[in-house]
């Protein structure tokens, strides 16, 4: 366990816990993509089976269990509480796009043949664009409110802050996880875009508004 | 230089 790690958690979590308070506060889910949402609770439950095979420590497993506890939150949030001001015809990503590539890139390039292990690099390719409905529906909206835009900051530092992590981790334990590693980046790189345009608009304090 | 399993990042 070293800093990054520590801080990219951190980060996850705020993001996490920034996008609720969004909606139970503003009693609206306006602007967040459903699909996005489904996609990391698919994520969580996919990559955390492990809960019930292995023990790695109480850390470990307490955070799991938050990620998995505020995930499925958020969806219900959005498609039972407070369904009635969500935007679904801005969020028009079409989910198979993604889930057949991935499933199939799963099955052909993993760790180990084996349900949970496929399962696992599933959620490990799945994580690397389940943010794209969400992007996708603020460049179909033009704009996002500042709140929204926090949160996309946080979870692309989680990202970036993972990628320190394993650089660290190479160095120190020569400790290699090349699917975590690719999809990282990958990942990553879909940010990029986003953080050049909230540091220079929504740091500035104006609103994320697309021209 | 390869992961470990069990898989210990979140």
């Amino acid at each position: 366990m070293n800093v990054f790690r520590i801080l990219g958690d951190v980060s996850h979590l705020l993001a996490m816990i920034i996008l609720l308070l969004k909606i139970w506060r503003s009693k609206s889910c306006a602007g967040i993509s459903g699909k996005s949402q489904i996609l990391f609770a698919l994520v969580f439950t996919t990559r955390y089976l492990d809960l019930l095979t292995n023990f790695i420590s109480i850390y470990n497993t307490v955070m799991k269990i938050i990620f998995l506890a505020c995930s499925y939150t958020t969806v219900y949030m959005i498609y039972g509480k407070y369904r009635n001001t969500f935007d679904s015809e801005n969020d028009s990503f079409r989910l198979e796009f993604l889930l057949v590539p991935v499933t199939g890139l799963s099955f052909l390039e993993n760790y180990n043949f084996t349900p949970l292990e496929i399962l696992w690099t599933f959620s490990i390719y799945l994580e690397s664009v389940a943010i794209l409905p969400q992007l996708f529906m603020i460049s179909k909206t033009g704009e996002a409110e500042t709140i929204t835009t926090h949160y996309l900051f946080f979870l692309g530092l989680y990202r970036t802050l993972y990628l320190a992590n394993w650089i660290w981790r190479y160095h120190t334990e020569s400790f290699y996880d090349q699917i975590a590693v690719v999809s990282g980046v990958v990942q990553t790189i879909f940010y990029c875009d986003f953080f050049y345009l909230y540091v220079t608009k929504v740091l500035k304090g104006k609103k994320l508004s697309l021209p | 230089i390869i992961a470990k399993t069990p898989h210990d990042e979140l």
